[in-house]
């Protein structure tokens, strides 16, 4: 089974070479691809390798073709279309986040359960739904992920909505586990692995 | 040098050890506490040593145990008090998080550049205080770790402020690269990723 790690480690990689890409670079190496990540360049080849992307041994990688290839690996040569269930403070920020700009992932529609209390926000160009045409529009703008940003008791009816209507990926941000049934595929977001990463960092320079 | 990789895979593992405490259950192994995740059992123990937490062959590891000695080694047997800059729609979002209360993570402050503007949430328990008390306020309450949700425009003025308050860490939601001085660690949180990985599933599953 491909590990989720493992396509987090290619995601990595597709951002290295968007860079590299960028600043005009041709050539590259496994050394370099996963160096800022303190990755081996033999880790770099073994997971370049089980996707079927190979370098030429001495030459390395090609940049463009590299990145074109994990495009398509990946599913990224087309845009996904999204939408996010729960128009409160962190729906709102997902909808209007500037990130999302240069990725594949368009925010196609945003929506709640109680949609004229949150419609104060003039600057947002997207109209908030209600919940229940969740179905309807995701047939109409072929949206195939949706993202939960619903309180945590919340979480498993906005679960419910969402396959109900069809779709066939969560991003769940409640803190909150949600139950699909097998062929939906859901990824629950938890930033505080990230500030375990940074309390271990200053734990070790500042506090031993 | 420690990999961000690896110290994610911890963070992975005590989650498991959590919840495996929470069931009751005294021992684990190797392989269970890498199955969720597509680790391999030689990878886990491949980790573990390298932050001298072994297990004892045949018999694996003693749950308790282990997970205290992971907390103590990523420097989580205390509590880690954090700063938001940035209060509008997602850093209000963070400060009521439901997830944080599990953590080892405090928010103990939440500063903006117009906080008059956004004093209208009375749910908020945080006041919302000017950015430049921050150094005052970060020496009397302890604050060591940032949390930047500004525009991507005004994030490296607000890195520069957390840096000059003495705090050492940041976690950056804000999309755009920062620069600090050698000492101070950052985290780019970046969701596009794990959209990027919901990608893959629902391409090969649906679309292959
Ligand atoms: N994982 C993270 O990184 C992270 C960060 C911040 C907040 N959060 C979480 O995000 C969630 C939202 O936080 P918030 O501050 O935006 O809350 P909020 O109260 O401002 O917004 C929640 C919205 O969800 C709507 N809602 C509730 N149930 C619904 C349903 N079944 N269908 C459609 N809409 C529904 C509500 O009407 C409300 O507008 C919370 O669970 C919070 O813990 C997660
Ligand atoms: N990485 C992610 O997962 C993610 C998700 C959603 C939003 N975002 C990002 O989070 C950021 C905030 O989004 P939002 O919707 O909350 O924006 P917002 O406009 O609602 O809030 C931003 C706040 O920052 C304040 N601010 C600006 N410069 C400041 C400074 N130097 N010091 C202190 N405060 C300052 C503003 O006064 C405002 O209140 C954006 O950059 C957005 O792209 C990231």
């Amino acid at each position: 089974a491909v590990s989720t790690l493992a396509l987090f480690r290619v995601s990595l990689y597709l951002r290295r070479l968007a860079e590299l890409e960028q600043e005009g670079v041709e050539k590259t190496s496994s050394r370099e691809l996963g160096e800022r990540f303190s990755i081996s360049a033999a880790s770099v080849r073994k997971d370049l390798g089980f996707f079927g992307a190979f370098g030429r041994a001495g030459i390395g990688y090609e940049v463009h073709g590299l990145r074109e290839s994990l495009m398509g690996i990946l599913g990224l040569e087309r845009t996904w279309k999204v939408a996010i269930v729960g128009a409160g403070r962190l729906g709102r920020a997902l909808a209007k986040h500037k990130g999302l700009a240069e990725s594949k992932f368009e925010i196609s529609a945003l929506l709640d359960k109680f949609p004229d209390k949150t419609l104060g926000e003039g600057e947002l160009k997207l109209e908030i739904l209600h919940i229940d045409v969740l179905p309807e529009v995701a047939h109409e703008r072929d949206i195939e992920i949706g993202i939960i940003a619903v309180p945590g008791p919340d979480a498993q009816d906005a679960a419910n909505s969402i396959v109900a209507a069809g779709l066939k990926a969560i991003l769940n941000f409640a803190p909150a586990r949600i139950k699909v049934p097998p062929g939906v595929f859901v990824h629950n977001v938890d930033f505080t692995i990230y500030l375990e990463n940074l309390a271990y960092f200053v734990n070790r320079v500042y506090h031993q």
